[in-house]
């Protein structure tokens, strides 16, 4: 979700400094908060590695939705890490 | 939650981590 955005360096550059283990960490927290469907369609995108496609069959929405919840997600997560890690 | 997602502090962070953790 977010190493394939060339436009913000800055996540990679606190992946190497952080490691993978405390950004998870950070990740599970915040997501713990998340609405469900913000949360398991994630889930599915990210840790199940299905195609957006694939989440709209399951979720029974549209491609569209399923984007949209990608993109509001990965919005909330970067604002989380800008939060936590300034 | 969202709505204030921009407004914690990292201080306001790290409590919620430790919160969880302890969860």
């Amino acid at each position: 979700v977010f190493i394939e955005d060339p436009e913000d360096e800055w996540i990679e550059k606190l992946n190497e400094e952080l490691g993978g283990d405390q950004m998870h960490k950070h990740i599970d927290m915040v997501l713990h908060r998340f609405p469900a469907p913000m949360k398991s369609i994630y889930d599915l995108a990210v840790n199940q590695r299905f195609s957006v496609q694939e989440i709209s069959k399951i979720k029974g929405i549209s491609v569209e939705e399923v984007e949209s919840y990608l993109v509001r997600t990965r919005k909330h997560l970067l604002t989380s890490f800008k939060g936590r890690y300034p | 939650f969202l709505d204030d997602i921009e407004k914690f502090s990292n201080t306001e962070w790290i409590q919620m981590q430790e919160d969880y953790s302890v969860d």
